[in-house]
């Protein structure tokens, strides 16, 4: 059964999709089968990964699977990365978000078609996915609750700034309500603290503030304040494939290896 | 009767909220008197103003403005700042976000109370804002639909990087989309370009595409990356006030006076 991550974060811009993105390509390019699940309308996981939001094309997308439409190995597609798929999202996404109805039972969607997979992939003799990432919008809305439904655990992408600390009291309280009502099994994998710049004071005074307040759930490894890191989208390319050698690539090798070992010593 | 700016962006972490803080405080240190609403329920316009996000002291903040239960004059707060009040937010917005309830109405409660505070303030012979600033939280949701409905203009917040220019398109999509069926008036005041740092190529290169796409409504004027701008924060203080000589000070005064020479030339 696939290990579910959700990668989360209420805050704008701290660099969830750009976790997400080279997490699970540093994650496939060790071994693992990684299945990337992009629940952001903003589609820039799917843009990211090289992945057209080609509305046109009309391929079933994350909507159709949160609708019941399609199933993920329907609209999974193939990445440049070996044994990296994503799961494309778009605009479309939205009407998600709008949809009001509010039964109970649409949290669920993304796991319920998460366990379908994981059942058709057993049916079919193919290979289920080691590890499934899920890219969160910024917001704690529909699209978020789905994920935090649907995974095992949640790793935070946390910016070195002030507002985006100000915000991880009220995520840490989120998840768990969500574990109390929702899903049992849901914690916190570990916080990876983003954009790192240990030169500067705030940066110094945040990753102080926070190793304080979650202790041994902040990774031990972080990722740079890297520009490398920024061009690589507009490749539609992982950073690690765009410049494998720079800060930033060799930063989330070291953070998937960690998470590895965290997995391990679950 | 008020001036009202929405400053929206539904692309996370581009400098909204910085925007709406030290473009306010700009304004206000020029002449202007200058509401700010904060309709994000992360609060950070209400902490950066130095107003604790209170929820314990129970005094009226955006929620209640947005249920009519309270007035804009009741819930607004003086700020260090002089000539510049500010109606806080708490993460209570989130009912309205959650409130399954679509009448379309629901879209005008923050225009109605601000035409309501605009004919108290008559009555009263009390001075109304001159320039309404409204701090929009990353998506376009009922809370951003609330300031597009209510806003004159939209001052787009963009950041030099290429997920944030991915985003652009859309947004002007939706700004049109709103003038179309909601808000005959709705027009994009102008585009600010955050995090500006002239010497890298991703900069130079989103720069060229934003001028080449939106033209004249880009401001000359950009906000460079400057780490004060991110410090001002932690202290409750806008940059203007925790350190007025910085280059992020100067640029949001120089910005404040070229936003001042395009509403002059309306
Ligand atoms: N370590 C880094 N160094 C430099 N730039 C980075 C880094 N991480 C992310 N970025 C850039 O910062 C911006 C924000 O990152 P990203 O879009 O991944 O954040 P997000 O949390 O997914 O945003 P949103 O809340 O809009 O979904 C992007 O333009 C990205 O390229
Ligand atoms: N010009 C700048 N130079 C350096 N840091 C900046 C600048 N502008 C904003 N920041 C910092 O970048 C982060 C994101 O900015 P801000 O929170 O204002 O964006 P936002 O669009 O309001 O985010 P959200 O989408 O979460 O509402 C903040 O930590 C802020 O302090
Ligand atoms: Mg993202
Ligand atoms: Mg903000």
């Amino acid at each position: 059964k696939p290990r579910v991550l959700a990668i989360a974060n209420q805050k704008g811009g701290v660099g969830k999709t750009t976790t997400a993105i080279n997490l699970g390509t540093a994650l496939a390019s060790i071994g693992e089968r990684v299945l990337a699940i992009d629940l952001d309308p903003q589609g820039n996981a799917s843009t990211g990964l090289g992945v057209p939001k080609s509305i046109e094309a009309r391929t079933p997308s994350t909507l159709e699977v949160l609708l019941g439409e399609a199933t993920i190995a329907q609209a999974e597609q193939p990445t440049t990365i070996e044994r990296m798929h994503v799961v494309p999202a778009n605009i479309d996404l939205m009407a998600v978000e709008r949809d009001p109805n509010t039964r109970q039972s649409r949290n669920f969607a993304l796991r319920d078609a998460l366990q379908a997979h994981a059942v058709a992939c057993e049916r079919d003799e193919r290979d289920t996915p080691t590890y499934v990432l899920i890219d969160c919008p910024p917001s704690l809305n529909v699209l978020t609750l789905n994920a935090l439904c649907a995974a095992d655990a949640v790793i935070v992408p946390l910016q070195c700034e002030f507002f985006a600390l100000e915000g991880l009291s009220l995520l840490v309280d989120t998840i768990e309500q969500v574990r109390d009502h929702l899903n049992p099994n849901l914690t916190v994998q570990g916080v990876i603290l983003t954009m790192h710049d240990g030169r500067q004071v705030l940066t110094q005074q945040v990753e102080e503030d926070v190793r304080a307040f979650l202790g041994k759930k902040v990774y031990s490894n972080t990722i740079p304040r890297n520009v490398t890191i920024s061009e690589a989208p507009s490749h539609g390319l992982p950073v690690l494939v765009y410049d494998m050698h720079c800060k930033g690539s060799q930063a989330y090798i070291a953070v998937a290896k960690e998470l590895i070992r965290r997995e391990r010593g679950l």
